[in-house]
């Protein structure tokens, strides 16, 4: 599954 | 981690860091609005609920306990502290912040990455943020009267606003699907907030005159 759209940003 | 992302990050940092020095030190809020800093606090807890669940690197964890840790003493300590609360400006600063949260919430449940709680907390925290300076702004115009650290907090958060768009750009020429509407547009408007700001600020700062904004 597509990897987990991450809000990596502060 | 871009050096542009790095670089906005400490600079929002920063700004949060001089507004905690004046408070503490000199024990006056004097031309801070409480306004914003209660919708900033709104912004860190709406968009780091996932603190606990999703790691994603220790700076990242550091850094948003930092943000939460920050903003709500800010707020404490303008509405708690017995000193600085009596320096709080409540007459001026008098901008009716729940008609910004509303909106917010709104459009976050319109306009969201997938209509999850999470997410739509996160949209919502990003849509805040992008006006959560819109009181700080009104209190400036209407006490006219721009101190050295308040003049800083703004303009330390102005340049960590150009420096994440700088990120941006950068993260887009160098991810492959590296896009994101909501940050972007929001963030942009929100930076275009600060722009008049930062020309007075410029300006005043060129001609070594104390900075006045126009009525």
């Amino acid at each position: 599954p597509a990897e987990e759209k991450k809000h990596d940003e502060l | 981690m871009n050096v542009f992302r790095l670089a906005g990050d400490m600079t929002h940092l920063l700004s949060v860091v001089v507004l905690l020095l004046k408070i503490h030190t000199i024990k006056s809020c004097a031309g801070i609005s409480l306004k914003t800093q209660e919708l900033y606090a709104v912004v860190f807890a709406a968009r780091y609920l996932d603190l606990f669940v999703h790691f994603v690197s220790l700076y990242n964890t550091v850094m948003k306990l930092v943000f939460l840790a920050s903003s709500f003493s800010i707020v404490w300590y303008m509405k708690r502290h017995k000193i600085v609360r009596r320096t709080y400006d409540k007459d001026h600063d008098t901008f009716r912040h729940y008609v910004l949260v509303l909106p917010c919430l709104l459009l976050a449940l319109l306009i969201n990455e997938k209509f999850t709680f999470r997410e739509v907390m996160w949209a919502f925290s990003i849509y805040l943020e992008a006006v959560a300076i819109f009181p700080q702004l009104v209190l400036l115009q209407r006490t006219r009267n721009i101190d050295n650290l308040t003049g800083q907090y703004v303009f330390f958060l102005g340049a960590y606003r150009v420096l994440y768009i700088l990120n941006w750009i950068y993260r887009y020429f160098t991810e492959p699907h590296f896009v994101h509407w909501i940050s972007w547009v929001a963030g942009i408007v929100q930076t275009l907030l600060y722009a008049d700001f930062f020309y007075y600020y410029i300006m005043s700062w060129k001609n070594n005159v104390k900075l006045e904004l126009p009525a």
